[in-house]
């Protein structure tokens, strides 16, 4: 429990440091292969014009930190040495790497995982739990931490629903249940469906 | 670290008890939706004649243990009240409850997460990672802790393979890498394709 409240600290220094430079930090949480890197490929190609740089935390590689800085996106990779979870420190020390930037969003891409990092709290403004709909429906209710603390849900890879056991609305009348506040995007990186909903969330 | 050494000795005690009733024991490890309890599914259909049996690992609900219980299979339910691993005590009082049915084979689904489980022992005889097509290509080299404790790694819903970006012998050069011993089970429990050979895998 100490670790939490250093970490609840850690956070809300992040937050004031976040918020006196005018910054929109979303905090990606979701399981492995969920879609979270695509998703911010995909919007970093479509918010051309804003500055967006990105936090981004791996169990043991830098894979998708490289990935993104293929992009030309600046990216703090932090590789958490098997820590499931990224915490409120690492991101402070990450972003002192990125704060020269001058970014204007900040993404913070957490280790795949939908139990523990939808516990610490990092200082963002924004959770989004990344679901896909290859994962199963009943994931909101047998991981419903993620869900509950979470203000969006994207419900990612929508192009696979016609071969996958998924109903949208059913899923969506069940996580209401669970946060009758999130608001929800479904959309697919592969045909561009349901984006500019997420691009115009995300805000001037 | 001193968690671990205890959960050693705890796991030691469980392989004693478990080889003194020749029970042969499956501990699952692998990503939310990645096709864990649909894969104890339909083994337990195939494997007719033989005692199943199942210790049933997840954060929050009972859900699985009732989906599996629904085929009459004795299932010992452990909610680990959003601790992300079942750990060998766990597992151990699990099995009193299962006991008494005298299973041949006892699987443990995991917690879905494919970091931390991969570090308990559980006194289980074998590790066996699943991994869905969906999930993408990079998981092995990412999330690399589960494949190198492993001794097999069951690659699920093979029936997709024609919607997603995954080359199967490209990632089985990749895990071959990773742990050269990992026998490899490519299946669908939807087509069942992939699945005897997985059946013959787990024994007489
Ligand atoms: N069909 C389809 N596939 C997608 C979509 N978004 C992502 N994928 C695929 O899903 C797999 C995983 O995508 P990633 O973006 O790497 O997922 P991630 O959540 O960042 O994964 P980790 O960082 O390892 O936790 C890859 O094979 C992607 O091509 C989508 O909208 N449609
Ligand atoms: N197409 C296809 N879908 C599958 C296959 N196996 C499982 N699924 C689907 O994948 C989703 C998740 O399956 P589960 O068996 O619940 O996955 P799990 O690993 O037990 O999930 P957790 O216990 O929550 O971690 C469900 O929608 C299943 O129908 C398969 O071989 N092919
Ligand atoms: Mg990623
Ligand atoms: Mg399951
Ligand atoms: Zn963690
Ligand atoms: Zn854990």
């Amino acid at each position: 429990k100490a670790i939490l409240s250093e970490n609840e600290r850690l956070a809300q220094r992040n937050r004031k440091w976040f918020k006196s430079l005018g910054l929109r930090v979303i905090n990606l949480v979701g399981s492995p292969g969920s879609g979270k890197t695509s998703l911010i490929e995909a919007t970093a190609q479509r918010l051309s014009g804003r500055r967006l740089a990105v936090i981004e935390g791996d169990p043991e590689t830098r894979r998708d930190a490289e990935r993104l800085q293929a992009l030309g996106i600046p990216v703090a990779a932090v590789t958490t040495g098997g820590v499931c979870h990224l915490d409120a420190r690492m991101v402070h020390r990450a972003f002192h790497e990125l704060e020269p930037t001058h970014p204007e969003i900040l993404f913070i891409e957490n280790v795949g995982n939908l139990l523990c990092p939808a516990d610490f709290d990092l200082g963002e403004d924004l959770l989004a739990v990344v679901l896909s709909v290859t994962e199963g429906e009943d994931k909101p209710e047998k991981y419903p931490q993620a869900f509950r603390r979470a203000k969006a849900l994207v419900i990612t890879k929508i192009d696979l629903l016609p071969y996958v056991d998924f109903d949208l609305e059913r899923v969506a009348n069940t996580v209401l249940k669970i946060n009758p506040e999130l608001r929800i995007f479904p959309l697919s990186v592969k045909t561009g469906e349901g984006l500019s909903a997420w691009l115009e969330f995300l805000g001037p």
